[in-house]
């Protein structure tokens, strides 16, 4: 079985990724 | 027949801070087992198992093709389910329990919204569609 997921909001993309998906 | 997973590569290191998390290294491979749209998506990598944030993750075969629904300018009526303060200048403060319109749902969890005249990010574990039961 699947345990639930976290119950907080993923953190946003780093910013070397943010950079990437511009 | 058999389920055939997705592969997707991690694209930057990521650590656990709870228990059911997986902490992936960048270059890592892992296969997804279940999306879901707060942007956690649940992982397995060799004999591990967890729940790694989707805007660490790209498909392993097609990196460059987005998976991403286009935005939906006329605004899908939401409501907060809890109060949240941004932390990022282009997120969104809003009380729990207000109408918002989401404008675009972005796989990673954090959707653009509008309140009036301001638009940002907000978490979509925070939003309701409107007329859904609790």
């Amino acid at each position: 079985t699947i345990k639930r997921p976290p119950q907080n909001p993923p953190p946003r993309p780093p910013p070397e990724v943010r950079r990437k998906q511009v | 027949g058999p389920i055939i997973l997705q592969s997707y590569r991690v694209i930057a290191d990521y650590e656990k801070n709870s228990k059911s998390e997986l902490s992936v290294k960048d270059g890592d491979v892992v296969d997804v087992v279940e999306k879901t749209e707060n942007g956690w998506w649940f992982c397995q990598m060799k004999n591990k198992r967890g729940w790694v944030p989707a805007a660490y993750l790209e498909p392993l075969d097609s990196p460059d093709e987005s998976e991403e629904q286009d935005p939906n300018y006329e605004g899908e009526l939401h409501i907060t389910t809890k109060d949240f303060t941004g932390e990022m200048e282009d997120e969104l403060d809003v009380k729990e329990g207000e109408t918002v319109e989401v404008i675009h749902k972005l796989l990673d969890g954090w959707w653009v919204v509008r309140r009036g005249s301001v638009t940002g990010y907000f978490p979509a574990m925070y939003l309701q569609k409107s007329g859904d039961a609790v």
